[in-house]
């Protein structure tokens, strides 16, 4: 069986708030290691991976492997019960046809528990190749949004060119064009305001703006995302979480004919 | 002019 305790409801809360306009039924594979999940959206532009490892959770029991198939909809309905400080348990049977979930208030005594009906998913999983990365940028989260969500103004398109004078963001579009850069900086006080660029060869790749505004909806759970391109593959933009685990995202670029 | 690729040309099955 699995039993999965979260100290904070918020984590799963802004999860699954971050995919659920991507991805509408998937599985949550749950193993010894953790849970785990792997989607497409329905174009096969866009790709979810989402790691809550073991170590995420307090406790953590899983004797066997078992596939949660949830819609998100649905899932977020009874999400929606539980306060964000509520601790929140995952718990289902071997050959689960429901999903037990428990949200207890720290403040008082109140426990909420709620059943989910699971569905049979079957579900196209990717090999992702081990890719090391021409350039890898981190930057706030906030920061990312803000280009990304003002460029989508102009165009529907975003050219990110990574070389040694930093990293450009800039678009195209009927009414005009529009461009952002920025350059490694260290702030002391707040490190979460740094932008770091690693760069072992020049980037250009241009992606859609649509897909890169709806990762931004994860922005809630790291205050730093990292995004990692290589000429020719597709982007992958990867919000860490505590405890190894993480909220990844990969996106087909677009490319010329 | 460019055209969206999609994620199986680049991720294999598995």
């Amino acid at each position: 069986m699995l039993e999965a305790k979260l100290d904070q409801a918020s984590i799963l809360k802004k999860v699954v708030d971050a995919i659920k306009d991507l991805v509408q039924d998937c599985n949550f594979d749950c193993n010894d290691s953790g849970i785990a999940l792997q989607a497409m959206d329905n174009s096969h532009v866009a790709l979810v991976s989402m790691a809550l490892k073991a170590e995420s959770f307090q406790p953590y029991r899983c004797d066997r492997n078992i596939a949660l198939g949830l819609n998100l909809t649905s899932l977020t309905k009874v999400l929606r019960a539980a306060q964000n400080e509520d601790m929140l348990t995952l718990r289902a049977e071997d050959a689960p046809d429901s999903l037990n979930l428990v949200f207890e208030s720290k403040a008082d005594d109140r426990i909420s528990e709620y059943d989910l009906k699971l569905m049979d998913i079957d579900q196209e999983h990717l090999g992702i190749p081990e890719t090391e990365y021409a350039a890898t940028i981190t930057l706030p989260s906030s920061e990312f949004r803000r280009i990304c969500t003002d460029l989508m103004a102009l165009s529907e398109s975003v050219t990110i060119d990574a070389s040694k004078d930093g990293v450009k963001f800039s678009c195209t579009g009927d009414i005009g064009n529009g461009a952002v850069t920025l350059r490694s900086h260290t702030n002391v006080d707040k490190p979460e305001l740094n932008v770091d660029i690693e760069l072992s060869e020049p980037v250009s790749l241009t992606f859609s703006l649509k897909y890169l505004v709806n990762f931004c909806k994860a922005s809630a759970l790291s205050h730093q995302v990292k995004i990692c391109l290589s000429n020719e593959v597709p982007l992958l933009v990867e919000y860490a979480l505590e405890n190894q685990s993480h909220l990844r995202f990969y996106l087909a670029p677009k490319i010329g004919d | 002019p460019t055209k969206q690729q999609t994620l199986g040309k680049f991720f294999g099955a598995p």
